[in-house]
């Protein structure tokens, strides 16, 4: 049984699709679990899918975690997410509103081969493990792969590279099965969110160049409140704005990939820490990190229900 | 050893560039000794004023770290022994460690 899972550690690949498994199993009425394909070494790309059944149109959130193999936090958030969605929703009225009206989609390893390696091998691979057939390198940046601006300023082209933006767009199976996956459901997605370490930042559109999203001000809004939210739990600061600026350009994110096709709120979480511990945060920040990220999920969930 | 051990002595660096010489130098350096690089994501991003966390093995560490003290480049160790805080962070869970 995985009754006493520890959400306060970093599990490996094969403890996370049991668990998976597991909640799919003792929630039937909130959690579904299905795979929207295989990874390059042969991997299911399961997604848990979390609400009430209703027959009524729900729009939906999509959440993804461990794009980057080395951001251990991230898919320890997304664990963390779909156990505080379940046990919350019968005493917070704020969780049972979201769950009644949306349906969230929770993938809690992007890179599922590229995690297994860090598990395994390298701790801080970061790419996902598809063979180059003309170099010695492997693995493409998941993050730059997206049919969006491709290839162009804060990607490469060099195999070797950790930003490497693979031969073509949409070549990793991965990249290619999220992006089929919601552009079939763009119409009923009203939020795509990415988890990343390390930063400290909220990010929106675009990524790729310095211009200002059209519906700015919604999604400006709903970051502001969704950092004042985080640092409301334990005082840590995150800084928020569009990606280009604030970080640095990249084009070929799922970020602007997810904007660009119709989905109105569009995030990537760089989550803790600054620096101090980087891609090394122990275990005993899971939690804090979690409980205040989770305020800022359920904030931009909230505004996601709102026209914009 | 975790990892075969393959960490042992690695350093985790945080670096200042705090002109366009010092950025342009430390990318040259980041490339010849093929550092893994934390922050930013891509040493293209490496400007003056930029924090760089740069992941370096033992060796390149000697080589990196000589050169930041001779040319005075502000600099702080983040990690000084990637190895032995993996492993410090492995003792902390007691059930993996039973296993």
């Amino acid at each position: 049984s995985l009754s006493k899972y520890n959400y306060n550690e970093y599990h490996p690949l094969h403890e996370i699709e049991s668990w998976m498994f597991y909640m799919n199993k003792t929630h039937p009425d909130l959690v579904s679990l299905f795979s929207i394909g295989k990874s390059y070494e042969g991997r299911s790309l399961f997604v848990l899918k979390l609400g009430k059944r209703t027959n009524s149109y729900k729009k939906a959130v999509w959440i993804d975690c461990g794009m980057h193999a080395r951001e251990w936090i991230g898919p320890a958030f997304c664990q963390w997410f779909v156990k505080e969605a379940i046990n919350t929703y019968n005493t917070d009225p704020a969780m049972k509103k979201i769950l009644n009206l949306l349906y969230i989609y929770v993938m809690p390893v992007f890179n599922v081969d590229g995690y297994h390696f860090s598990w395994n091998t390298d701790r801080f691979w970061r790419k996902t493990r598809s063979k180059n057939t003309r170099y010695q390198c492997y693995g493409v940046d998941a993050n730059r792969n997206w049919k969006v601006h491709w290839s162009d300023e804060g990607a490469s082209l060099n195999p070797c590279d950790n930003t490497y933006c693979g031969p073509f767009p949409e070549s990793e199976p991965e990249v290619k099965a999220v992006a089929q996956f919601l552009y079939k459901q763009r119409k009923h997605v009203r939020a795509y969110m990415s988890f990343h370490a390390y930063a400290q930042m909220l990010l929106y559109p675009y990524s790729y160049q310095y211009g200002a999203i059209p519906n700015f001000g919604c999604v400006e809004s709903a970051a502001h409140n969704a950092v004042l939210a985080i640092r409301s739990a334990y005082g840590i600061r995150y800084r928020h704005g569009p990606a280009s600026s604030t970080l640095y350009l990249t084009s070929g994110s799922s970020m602007d990939w997810a904007y660009n096709n119709g989905i109105p709120y569009s995030y990537a979480f760089e989550l803790r820490d600054t620096g101090y511990y980087g891609f090394l945060l122990p275990e005993g920040l899971i939690k804090p990190t979690c409980v205040e990220t989770m305020l800022a999920v359920k904030n931009i969930t909230m505004h996601a229900l709102k026209k914009c | 050893h975790l990892y075969k051990n393959r960490y042992a002595g690695d350093k985790v660096i945080r670096v200042f560039p705090k002109t366009e010489e010092e950025a342009y130098e430390l990318r040259n350096m980041y490339r010849q000794l093929q550092v893994d690089l934390w922050q930013p994501s891509s040493i293209n991003h490496i400007e003056k004023d930029t924090v760089t966390d740069v992941h370096t093995s033992g060796n390149s560490s000697h080589v990196l770290l000589s050169y930041l003290i001779k040319e005075k480049v502000q600099h702080r160790i983040l990690v000084n022994n990637v190895q032995t805080m993996l492993e410090a962070q492995q003792v902390s869970r007691p059930r993996r460690k039973r296993r």
